[in-house]
């Protein structure tokens, strides 16, 4: 390992970063979930830890640019320098700025995330069979909408699972639309565009008037990358058009002819004799973890390796099960020691708990009601179910002071103890039974420790393991427009807030129904959280909005003082 | 009979900007990575010769130490990369 002259290095150890943008090749959500796992490299074997800033200047700032994107060393188109970074210090020292030139996929072709639909945002399965026919792009066969969509399973035709893929008809991001979908035609300069455009812009980032004048309304957005969208060429981020004429042949898929690298290409009118206009097709792209924790390993202070398989190593390969090197390891724990602090948890015994929930091994702290009729035969749970796999929770709370976490009939407890330690599965069915696999949400009335749980447009309450319900929520006073309840915030005093789509409710446990004065807006009165979080609990006093792996956390005075990653500070995963 | 029979070679307009000369590859990689970089001696200021530039880069990506420009060194200077420098300067 090498670092850099004089052994730049941070002078603390708790390190921030800021994502300043995104790249249109990838979904926001992804694309943060890279770069904490490529921080994680590195936390892992040091006393280093990462925050995520919001706003505000950061250790290390994160940006995607092109070509000269303002520093004095300009990116080189497609392929080639794929990303630089600075070593530690103030300023543009530490910062990692990513060529969006390139294609950022997680190093295996691109990577769709879908919208709507019924597959609860999962990324598109290709190849995909739709009608009996094999698909290993979006479509839009079989929509008169024009929307590209996916299966997110191999199977459209049996599993019936699909999403809509990104595209400008669908929303924009960034920009002053609020993400907002395109309108074609809009009106820019006096000129008619029925497609996104780079003009009016130097950077090359195709936008879009989300009205249809912007030269009277200036409300835009940028478009997102569709899953076939060109890179390099002369009309980068533009969809190929199949089929498209070139040297008066028809061509319905990529081609490499005419080239003499064998490069795949594919014109973006239908017509590359008349209009000249082209691109290189997706390929399998960079893995934008790789290269992110190669120039995170720059920002701490490591320099290039000269060892082929270290991640400081300066050239690009791909791997599949990606571990750090121990040339990595001890160049870094040469700049900040060793991990100090508890060893991670040591595997959980694998083989599931027996006893139903409530647990009585939480029976020295408060007695608690069991029901020797319980059955006790060994649950029915998959152990193999790893919690640290999944990318979303039906529902996060605390139930005895201990978070829980619900995914399709199962539960892990994390116990508040300090050694935090997680286990589980356990099976939602053996310990309440009345429930169904997929809880939205629940809170615990402290008070009378009766657990509400919501699912759907219906609820449940348990007092030990009686159980009342399923009620429908009407019954509490919300409207019918609520369609689920996603989050519950148990506020003391016998008042619970509960959560659905950008409202909030009071609810009222003594008179079992919704205060006068409601719904109000999460955002209102909850400033700086994402308004579709979908697990909302209170614990030591803070609050957390969750939305798929991350949290916002407010503290008493209601301010976001932090934010994380719910796998890692939550759920303790390795 | 591998060739294409037809096959029409098209310069796209994005073409143009990489086909450069090998060698002409060789040295913007060699100036813009650090190989190139100045040495002093006795006062006297010399640019480092082309062939210990590339034996740098030759140790430095663990390839057979030619000095010359043979084809693994071509082929490893056009694999995507890291764009920090890998001699400080």
């Amino acid at each position: 390992y090498k670092t850099f002259d004089g052994d730049l290095k941070w002078d603390h150890t708790d390190v921030t970063y800021r994502i300043l943008n995104y790249s249109p090749d990838m979904d926001s959500k992804l694309i943060d979930d890279a770069f904490a796992r490529a921080f994680k490299v590195w936390s892992d074997v040091t006393p280093l830890t990462f925050t995520r800033l919001f706003q505000g200047n950061a250790d290390i700032m994160i940006s995607f640019g092109k070509a000269d994107h303002g520093d004095p060393y300009p990116f080189d188109g497609k392929d080639g320098l794929l990303a630089h970074a600075y070593p530690p210090g103030e300023g543009i020292q530490g910062d990692a700025h990513f060529d969006d030139d390139e294609h950022w996929t997680l190093g295996k072709g691109a990577v769709v995330k879908t919208y709507f639909g019924n597959a609860e945002g999962a990324v598109c399965q290709f190849p995909f069979t739709f009608e009996g026919k094999s698909y290993t792009s979006c479509t839009t066969e079989g929509r008169t909408d024009n929307l590209p969509w996916c299966a997110t399973t191999a199977d459209y035709d049996k599993d019936k699972k699909y999403g809509f893929c990104p595209s400008e008809l669908l929303f924009t991001f960034d920009g002053n639309a609020d993400g907002a979908p395109c309108v074609f035609p809009f009106t820019f300069l006096g000129d008619k565009y029925d497609s996104c455009t780079t003009e009016g812009r130097n950077d090359g980032y195709r936008w879009c008037a989300t009205t249809n004048n912007f030269d009277t309304d200036k409300k835009y957005g940028f478009c997102p990358n569709r899953d076939t969208a060109v890179t390099g060429g002369n009309s980068e981020g533009d969809p190929c058009h199949f089929p498209f004429v070139f040297q008066g042949k028809e061509y319905h898929s990529c081609t490499s002819e005419g080239r003499t690298d064998g490069k795949l290409w594919c014109a973006t009118t239908d017509n590359y004799d008349k209009d000249q206009k082209w691109g290189f097709c997706p390929d399998q792209g960079y893995s934008l973890f790789l290269v992110a924790a190669h120039e995170f390993g720059h920002a701490l202070g490591l320099d290039h390796s000269n060892i082929r398989e270290a991640l400081m190593f300066p050239m690009y390969s791909y791997v599949e099960d990606f571990s750090l090197h121990e040339d990595d390891i001890e160049g870094i724990q040469f700049l900040y020691g060793r991990k100090t602090g508890p060893d991670p948890t040591p595997p959980q015994p694998n083989t599931p708990t027996t006893t139903p929930y409530p647990d009585e091994s939480d029976a020295t702290e408060e007695p608690e009601p069991t029901d020797p009729s319980v059955v006790t035969t060994p649950s029915t749970v998959d152990p193999t179910k790893d919690p640290c796999k999944m990318l979303k929770f039906d529902t996060i709370t605390v139930i005895q002071g201990h978070l829980h976490f619900f995914k399709d009939g199962q539960f892990w407890k994390v116990s508040n103890k300090t050694d935090g330690g997680r286990t589980g599965p356990f099976s939602i069915s053996q310990s309440w039974p009345a429930l169904p696999a997929v809880i939205d949400s629940a809170f615990e009335d402290v008070q009378t420790t009766k657990i509400y749980f919501f699912s759907g447009r219906r609820f449940w309450v348990y007092t030990g393991s009686s159980v009342l319900g399923p009620h429908s929520i009407e019954k509490l006073g919300l409207p019918p427009s609520v369609q689920k309840v996603e989050g519950a915030l148990y506020r003391g005093k016998s008042k619970v807030l509960l959560f659905s789509g950008e409202n909030f409710w009071r609810f009222n446990l003594k008179t079992q129904m919704i205060d006068k004065g409601y719904p109000k807006y999460t955002e209102a009165s909850f400033g700086g959280v994402p308004n579709d979080a979908h697990d909302v609990f209170q614990q030591k006093g803070n609050i957390y909005f969750c939305r798929d792996l991350f949290y916002w956390r407010l503290n008493s005075g209601r301010q976001v003082d932090h934010t994380g990653n719910v796998k890692y500070d939550l759920l303790k995963c390795p | 009979w591998s060739r294409p029979v037809k096959s029409v070679l098209v310069t796209s307009p994005g073409n143009i900007v990489k086909n450069v000369a090998d060698v002409e590859l060789a040295q913007s990689y060699l100036k813009r990575f650090g190989y190139m970089e100045t040495e002093q001696r006795s006062g006297f200021q010399s640019m480092v010769s082309t062939a210990k530039a590339l034996k740098r880069m030759q140790r430095q990506m663990g390839l057979e130490e030619t000095g010359e420009l043979d084809k693994p060194t071509l082929n490893a200077m056009k694999r995507p990369r890291c764009g920090v420098p890998d001699v400080a300067n």
